[in-house]
């Protein structure tokens, strides 16, 4: 389902290039549970931004569902992600103007469910990513960082996609909300969903069924 | 160093209200290195957001170095906060127009270090922060979430503050890379500077000699 092969990616700093991924390449089978560990700086973030179709690789393709993603232009690459792909961002990236629950609402306006779908869904997102349900009307800046996460797993939730893309789900949360996080995405899986998770805790390795480790933008173990 | 007595913080949302801190007492003797655990959303940055100066209590008091700050202006607390205080932010809150080194040197500005010396003070701080020099010239958004959080640590330190307070100051961290930070953080209190750390890490405990746990806005246990 997720092809990923050579993929390059570099960014121009004034004068000086930055290598964040020298040719990494992977395959991702539909249902797998696929774990990315790395250093900080590694590239990990990188990997998973041209995999949730938010970036290009520099050199190299990634296929999604058979699609190669650097041959679309903008629309194309939206159209890829709000059909298939949920991501959890490492900083939320939640609007801060907006309540949790109309953060979780927004993918589903896009596909075009009716408010009071919308509402009774992302309730349930809410209350499926362990956050109860009297946060539901504060802002992004009246939650505590733990929360903020939650809101971001709902979201990402939100239209019930085929591939999640997590990154560092569980940074802010303790570890017995934090494994209640890790329990849903390992139940997702099992129901048929494919997993990527970016994560520095050990212990996903209970749940993944793979795992790569990057370490300065190149793959140096893969464990299946 | 400070004492927290009775301390309450209640947020109001509408008609009703967030009870985030519902009568908080602990006392932080100088050169302690105290740590704060408890689950997501159990109050521990608005702790610290109020030993930090950044907030008042609703009621109760907090005593930096023997002043009432529930009795200052806003003045008053920049003052103690500048003289007294190193913050590391659970989200960084970096400026994200300037440089990692910029960002680092925003503090020794207000103390009046010329360029050169703030410079080469900001270059040091980050490698004390275990992040590479050629990372100075990025700006946050050009950083991984590990390194823009080791930013937020360089930055923390740049006054050499009396007193270091980190909201979960590894979570996106690897363990190494984290580790390093931990022990730079023991090594400060070796020389005796007052810490506070809120983690969800427990290794937390290898380094502090105290530890509060809060629950709900209390504190449920404390341990010597
Ligand atoms: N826009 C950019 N411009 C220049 N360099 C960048 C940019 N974005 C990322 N980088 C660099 O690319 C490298 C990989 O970053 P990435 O965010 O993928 O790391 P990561 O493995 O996710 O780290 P962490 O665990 O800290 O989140 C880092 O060294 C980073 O400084
Ligand atoms: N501005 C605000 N308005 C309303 N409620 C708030 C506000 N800021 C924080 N809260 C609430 O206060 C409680 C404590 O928040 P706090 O950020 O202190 O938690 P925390 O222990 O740091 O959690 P985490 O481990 O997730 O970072 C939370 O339930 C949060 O929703
Ligand atoms: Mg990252
Ligand atoms: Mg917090």
């Amino acid at each position: 389902i997720v092809e990923v092969n050579n993929a390059v990616r570099t960014y121009r700093m004034g004068s000086s290039k930055v290598h964040a991924l020298k040719g990494v390449s992977f395959e991702v089978r539909e249902g797998d549970f696929l774990a990315i560990m790395g250093s900080s700086g590694s590239g990990k973030s990188t990997m998973l931004n041209l995999i949730g179709c938010l970036d290009k690789p520099t050199k190299g393709t990634i296929h999604i569902n058979g699609v190669n993603i650097a041959k679309l232009n903008d629309d194309g690459l939206t159209d890829i992600r709000r059909d298939n792909i949920g991501f959890i961002f490492q900083q939320f990236n939640l609007i801060p103007t907006l309540t949790a629950l109309e953060n979780v609402e927004i993918p589903m306006i896009f596909k075009r469910l009716g408010p009071q779908k919308r509402r009774k869904k992302a309730l349930k997102m809410l209350e499926l990513a362990q956050l109860g349900r009297e946060y539901a009307t504060h802002k992004p800046g009246e939650l505590s960082g733990g929360q903020q996460q939650r809101v971001a797993i709902a979201r990402a939730l939100a239209n019930d996609p085929p591939i999640i893309l997590a990154d560092e789900p569980t940074g802010n949360l303790d570890s017995k909300t934090g494994k209640g996080v890790m329990e849903l995405l390992s139940d997702l899986n099992r129901k048929g969903k494919t997993l990527i998770v970016v994560t520095h805790d050990p212990k996903i390795i209970e749940y993944s069924n793979t795992t790569i480790y990057l370490q300065d933008g190149e793959v140096v173990d893969e464990i299946d």
